[in-house]
């Protein structure tokens, strides 16, 4: 099973 | 007060369709450098990033920072009332609640403005780095586009392999599955079959490879990486911004899809990648 993170795990809050 | 003509309103239409699908309300942030947009699709996983550089309009002013919030479809619904020849400004007032969209033809002999309202939008805004990505592709656009959108009827994914001499794009589904390998054209390979075949007193068709797949590969490290299409095949909307498309991807990161346009900035959109669980 793939799983697909939303982005704010790869970059923080500006 | 923020004043931006573009000469080639074609362009600015161009954005908006590309962008628009992905993206329902967004803030657009006028300062003294350009004209930019960071926006998330509603799930999180895509993020666009538009940037239209100061030094590209014909005419920016732009006394102080204004953050015009949009409905993108709206937007769109009102530059879609524009020509492609028409010269296209945007106006706004400091504290004002509207954004003004001036339309002018080539002969300047037909003049329209189209007033949308402004809305407050609350936006997370997501601090990308300035990241040495392991393999960096360039291609034709269309081509990438073809392949998304050919891939798309086979699967729902896909997954691409970048090695230092091709970019491999597979994907499977119920039917079956597909891959398709572009092989690396660098300008070395390029220049050598252009002479060869100028010996053999072939025409032309030596750009079957320079105008072909045309694919630049720059690479530090091999890289595998799973996405879904239909993000993709959306980002493919900004094809004819530009003749090339550049793909950026590193080991678990999100892969970065650029479009540059012509003398003004570019348009990158950002997708996470599928990770096996």
């Amino acid at each position: 099973v793939a799983s697909q993170n939303r982005l704010e795990s790869f970059f923080g809050a500006a | 007060m923020f004043e931006a003509r573009i000469l080639q309103g074609s362009i600015l239409k161009k954005v908006l369709e590309s962008i628009k699908d992905l993206v329902t309300d967004a803030n657009f942030e006028c300062t003294a450098n350009g004209f930019a947009l960071q926006a998330m699709d509603s799930s999180h996983v895509s993020l666009v990033a538009l940037m239209l550089r100061s030094t590209g309009f014909d005419h920016y002013r732009c006394d102080r920072d204004v953050t015009m919030g949009m409905n993108l479809l709206n937007m769109s619904k009102m530059l879609k009332c524009a020509d492609n020849d028409d010269t296209i400004t945007m106006k706004a007032d400091d504290a004002g609640d509207v954004v003004t969209f001036m339309f002018e033809n080539p002969k300047a002999d037909k003049i329209s403005d189209f007033q949308m309202k402004l809305m407050d939008i609350d936006t997370e805004h997501l601090g990308i780095p300035d990241t040495e990505y392991e393999a960096t592709v360039k291609m034709s656009s269309n081509e990438f586009q073809r392949i998304c959108r050919d891939l798309s009827s086979i699967g729902d994914t896909v997954t691409i392999a970048v090695t230092k001499d091709s970019v491999k794009f597979t994907t499977s589904g119920d039917i079956g599955e597909a891959n398709i390998t572009c092989r690396r054209t660098s300008d070395g390979d390029m220049k050598e079959e252009k002479v060869k075949t100028e010996e053999d007193g072939e025409k032309v068709h030596n750009t079957k490879s320079s105008e072909g797949q045309n694919v630049d590969i720059d690479l530090q490290e091999p890289v595998t990486l799973t996405f879904a299409l239909r993000y993709l095949n959306s980002f493919c909307k900004a094809t004819s911004l530009c003749e090339n498309v550049r793909l950026q991807l590193s080991k678990e990161l999100p892969v970065v899809v650029q479009y540059l346009i012509e003398d003004m900035g570019y348009v990158r959109f950002y997708l996470a990648p599928k990770i096996e669980e």
